[in-house]
């Protein structure tokens, strides 16, 4: 059966869509047969980016792969449990309709919903991106600084997880391995990315995530959306554009990601 | 009556709460008196940064204006004519309790939701702070190029405000001031910045917005989030932090933007 990443963070513009992209085109590149799913359909930017793709390889006849993809809208039904049950039927039939790939792919929203909830509680591997900010710390834990020492309490988004954890634990389903990722790295302030650093290991035992290593802020990263492409493809002789020291470390950050979740034994 | 500014954008992260917060301390420091409402009240980011702005206070009897602050959360009563009227008045009455205030501020979710286009219904002046980003670009329009013409289609969060702009002809209230203001840019990356800002002007025509001078990405802009601060407090003594050459950037950019909402006569 495949193996269910989730790239999840109630915190908007954390990365997820941007992060899940690459993830997928790396997987892709591997080898592997991948299931994309976008949880966030309203919004849809991973669904944007994939249809950019789709229009790219149809007016270029590129050799590029794409991945299978769904886009799971949330249940417009009024009476809760039935929308919830909506929710579990949408999503499980895109399920089963990609049950045959490798990697599953889901995106979620920058919101909490039952959907969205609902999404978490499959992950195999939940990504939490995350940008190098109190403001985005702020949804994993609220800081205090109680008599010189630092007081850690697991906030919504922590809390919506631990809850998906729990519930897999009832189902004896295996456990969730959560990976944190630095976002949009500066190349620069080195005080702040050192204090976000230590909060974070701080952190990461109380949570019991891991953290893994990020990506810097570049251009890069979302210059290619208009034509669905992303870094990856740019060995590629059809992509067009030419590489640079940063596309250099940024594929160096996307290969290090792959090589921490364990996704890439060839690429290790 | 209030002048009523709401902070909006669908698309998560694009700097709503952050542009807020600083609206909010330059209109308080202009000695304006100053409402402020959280329609973002679960994840609360602009709450907790003014908690941590009230805790500042009183843990140093620092001299600094804290705004009368408001939570409205959404409204969770199942039926949903039932719950659009518990929105507006539980929205209606944190209005009417500011109501003697100078100035109101909204700060919106990073999603779409009733109590979000109810917020925006009331704008006098709507800012939406976007990353220089095809991402971000994404909700405000579609972006084709056909036969070397540049196709744009007002997408989600576009339509939304032109909604909002619709019933305030119809009520025959005065048209919302739309300003969209770029955040985030980078230093360098002058190309994706060129492209960005081309592609602002066309759409500013097209959607009927202005643009105002945005903000670069810059670690004072969240470095002040654990002690409810901004840039703009540290000219006072007690904010204990030393000034910068980005510091100084950082508040000519806020100035600039509250020059172009005509906000601030004395600081032209
Ligand atoms: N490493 C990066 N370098 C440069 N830009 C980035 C990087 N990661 C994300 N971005 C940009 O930051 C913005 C937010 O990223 P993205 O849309 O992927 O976040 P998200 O978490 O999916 O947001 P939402 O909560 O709205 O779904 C986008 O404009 C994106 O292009
Ligand atoms: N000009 C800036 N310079 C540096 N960092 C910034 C700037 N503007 C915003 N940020 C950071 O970017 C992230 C997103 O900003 P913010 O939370 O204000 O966006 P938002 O639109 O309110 O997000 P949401 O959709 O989650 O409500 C935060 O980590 C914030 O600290
Ligand atoms: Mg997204
Ligand atoms: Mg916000």
């Amino acid at each position: 059966r495949p193996r269910i990443i989730v790239v999840g963070n109630e915190k908007g513009g954390s990365g997820k869509s941007t992060t899940s992209m690459h993830l997928i085109v790396s997987l892709l590149r591997e080898g592997f047969t991948v299931g994309t799913i976008d949880l966030d359909a309203r919004q849809g930017t991973l669904s944007r980016y994939i249809e950019n793709r789709q229009h790219f390889v149809q007016t270029t006849n590129a050799q590029i792969a794409v991945p299978e993809h769904r886009r799971v809208y949330r249940s417009a039904v009024e009476d809760s449990e039935i929308s919830k049950q909506e929710d579990r039927q949408n999503l499980e039939r895109a399920m089963e309709e990609l049950w045959d790939r490798d990697y599953l792919v889901f995106d979620t929203p920058g919101s909490d919903n039952h959907l969205s909830r609902l999404g978490h509680s499959y992950a195999d591997i939940l990504i939490t991106p995350l940008n190098d900010s109190f403001l985005d710390m702020d949804m994993l834990a609220k800081i205090e600084v109680v008599d010189d020492d630092l007081k850690l309490t697991p906030s919504t988004y922590s809390q919506m997880v631990w809850e998906q954890r729990q519930q897999r634990a009832i189902q004896r389903k295996r456990p969730i391995d959560w990976v944190v990722m630095r976002n949009r790295l500066s190349h620069i302030d080195a005080k702040n990315k050192r204090d976000m650093g230590l909060l974070l290991e701080h952190l990461a035992k109380r949570l019991q995530f891991r953290l893994a290593p990020g990506f810097g802020e570049r251009v890069i990263f979302r210059e290619l959306f208009p034509k669905g492409l992303t870094l990856l493809d740019l060995d590629s002789e059809d992509a067009g554009i030419s590489l640079s020291m940063s596309h250099v470390a940024a594929r160096q950050e996307v290969r290090s990601l792959l090589q921490a979740i364990g996704l890439s034994g060839e690429m290790a």
